[in-house]
């Protein structure tokens, strides 16, 4: 792929991530994908503020996304723990 | 080797551009 050469290691750090979730919720695929629609609505209100050019506010948060995540992930310190890792002002 | 799925790719996106900016904000 074109992303071998001089991958980020955002990048793979973020590969690392989802394979950890998809093994610790094989037996809960919605687990999965409950997660996977938090993310998609938080890079949707990004990309909805970035084109308003600041004249639109998100409607979803940081803390927000992190505390959405952490009700999905409790009892799972170490992923949440993780995620905190990746979510801009955690 | 990874089995990743489109949606799986996308979260990866969606997660190391989280952690790009994240970086970018902290320097």
């Amino acid at each position: 792929t074109p992303l071998q050469n001089n991958q980020p290691v955002e990048f793979n750090h973020a590969i690392n991530y989802v394979n950890k979730i998809k093994n610790r919720f094989q037996g809960q695929p919605e687990v999965y994908k409950s997660f996977l629609e938090i993310l998609h609505t938080y890079q949707k209100e990004q990309r909805n503020a970035k084109e308003a050019g600041g004249n639109y506010t998100p409607t979803l948060t940081e803390q927000q996304v992190y505390a959405q995540v952490a009700q999905l992930f409790k009892n799972q310190e170490d992923l949440l723990s993780e995620f905190g890792q990746f979510l801009p002002d955690a | 080797s990874y089995d990743f799925t489109p949606l799986d790719s996308s979260a990866v996106y969606v997660l190391s551009s989280m952690a790009r900016q994240r970086r970018a904000s902290q320097s």
